[in-house]
């Protein structure tokens, strides 16, 4: 089989805090957390790993960085607690794996990775997507885990902005986190 | 929301999205990052996408199975039909941006809005990282 040349993109949203209020320390840690998760991918396509493990490494980095709206600093659901969803799907065999509102496994794109693996379906979603992820020995967080200030600060800024009825004037940082 | 698209040494592609959803949800809402042909897709006879943005809006309108699908029949480039789709979906009130690769050719990442963090390594795992239109 001929070979090709690897290649590898991410993205940690499209939700930016504004440039001009983004400071130097903040952008350089935007930068090393892109970085970081380049790396994670990167590493395994140059051993010759396949794009699926490439993938999942990236985005177990980016969900492993508070910055980042996924995993460790995902924003909050109105109930104050988060809801996390992922997917993963191989171009080769269309195979996918995917879950919805979910809140425990450390990496929700790993929690994917094992409903397509594992599960003979390619989305599960809530409680029965968590206790089919625990039978395959999966390890639960606390939701405190996932929560950061800065998430719940965003939250009690919008419960507030709703309460009051002002018009939403968010950031796309603040809306999208 | 975060992701990543990648190709192998073999040719084959991959997709992967994880997010929070949005500040304050509704409980139960789900957007469109882990329905297959909306937020995620791969397919090696076209390309590997991962969305974030507006969940409702590409789930309507499932743009990355409509990016693979404008690039199987061969109507356009990767390049050209990335850009094309996100300032459609960007009229249509998908705010947000998309990453893909396709069987051959350098990652594209394209955005509708103020900005995306982003990066992409090059054939000799360069590191390339940016978060506005820089």
């Amino acid at each position: 089989m001929t070979k090709t040349l690897p290649a590898l993109a991410i993205h940690g949203g499209a939700g930016t805090v504004p440039a001009h209020q983004l400071d130097n320390e903040s952008r350089a840690a935007y930068h090393e957390g892109l970085r970081t998760a380049l790396r994670a991918g990167w590493k395994l396509l140059h051993a010759g790993a396949p794009a699926l493990d490439a993938v999942m490494a990236a985005v177990k980095a980016l969900e492993d960085d508070t910055l980042f709206n996924a995993g460790r600093g995902a924003v909050l659901t109105s109930a104050g607690r988060p809801e996390m969803d992922a997917a993963i799907m191989r171009g080769s065999d269309r195979a996918a794996g995917a879950v919805a509102g979910i809140c425990g496994p450390r990496n929700p794109v790993e929690a994917a990775r094992l409903v397509m693996e594992q599960s003979g379906h390619v989305l599960m979603m809530g409680k029965g997507a968590e206790a089919f992820l625990r039978e395959v020995g999966m390890e639960f967080l606390p939701a405190s885990y996932f929560e950061t200030a800065r998430r719940r600060a965003a939250l009690e800024l919008e419960l507030a902005r709703r309460a009051s009825g002002a018009p939403d004037i968010r950031t796309d940082a603040d809306r999208h986190g | 929301t975060v992701g990543a698209v990648a190709r192998d040494v073999n040719g084959g592609l991959a997709a992967a999205t994880s997010t929070g959803g949005y500040t304050a949800k509704r409980p139960g809402r789900v957007g469109d990052a882990p329905v297959i042909g909306a937020g995620t897709f791969a397919d090696d006879a076209s390309c590997a996408v991962s969305c974030t943005g507006s969940g409702e809006v590409f789930i309507r309108y499932t743009a990355s199975a409509e990016l693979a699908a404008r690039v199987r029949l061969g109507r356009e480039k990767l390049d050209e039909a990335a850009s094309r789709l996100i300032a459609e979906l960007g009229a249509r009130d998908g705010e947000g941006g998309m990453i893909t690769v396709g069987a051959e050719g350098a990652p594209v990442l394209v955005f509708n809005c103020s900005g995306m963090y982003r990066g992409y390594t090059d054939e000799e795992g360069v590191l390339w990282t940016a978060i506005h239109r820089e």
